[in-house]
């Protein structure tokens, strides 16, 4: 599971 | 991206859609407060700081330079329009919505996710959109009647995070490393902020009657 992104969100 | 999290991006925008729509078929900006306007303008431009540097995704550019520029144009219009000028509520709009910004930049000092110019503003954007409502909460309690159009964008605006809390939820159990305590508190807050609004909008609804806020 690959780190998400910081702030892939709105 | 998951449903809830689209569908309160949608939400938000369906809020802004309906702003701009009251602004320009009414020509006036009565019952909407300047001041919840700036705080937004500057809640966009200050957690976007990223818009060129970091690439997500169309949609998530797309839908950042559409918040900015729509919340600039809000700002703009209810600031210079000759006619929607007229029709501000200067006199009711009076909340030190200042305190707002140093207090959200003072917490985004101390809390945060990494102590950089990114992180802190970032942050800070955060903690200001959870309280940039409350101009405009005040200033429809001064008021007392809401008009439908200013109803339903409040409405919509608070929604918008309601559907982010369940994004935050199904993340937390569907992603390892999810934590986003930062947007989950503030989100939480902002929403609870609505409650008395929602409380009043859906007796409105409920009785088919004009939305009153108690003086």
């Amino acid at each position: 599971q690959e780190q998400p992104r910081e702030h892939d969100e709105l | 991206m998951n449903i809830f999290r689209f569908a309160g991006d949608m939400t938000h925008l369906i809020s802004i859609l309906v702003l701009l729509l009251k602004i320009y078929a009414t020509k006036s900006c009565s019952g909407i407060s300047l001041k919840t306007q700036e705080l937004y303008a500057l809640v966009f431009l200050t957690r976007y700081l990223d818009l060129f540097t970091d690439f997500i995704s169309v949609y998530n550019t797309i839908m950042k330079l559409v918040f900015i520029a729509s919340s600039l144009a809000v700002v703009c219009c209810m600031r210079m329009h000759r006619v929607v000028r007229r029709s501000y509520d200067k006199d009711l709009d009076t909340f030190r919505h200042y305190f707002l910004i140093l207090a959200s930049f003072v917490l985004a000092l101390l809390v945060n996710e990494k102590f950089t110019f990114q992180e802190i503003f970032w942050a800070f954007s955060i903690y200001l959109e959870a309280l940039a409502i409350l101009p405009q909460l005040v200033l429809l309690q001064r008021s007392g009647n809401v008009d439908n159009l200013t109803g339903q964008y409040v409405f919509f605006l608070g929604a918008y995070r309601a559907f982010y809390i369940l994004n935050w939820i199904y993340r937390y159990f569907t992603e390892q490393h999810f934590s986003r305590w930062i947007a989950c508190v503030s989100g939480l807050v902002q929403t609870v902020l609505y409650a008395d609004f929602f409380y009043y909008y859906f007796i409105s609804w409920k009785n088919n009657a004009k939305m009153q806020l108690p003086a």
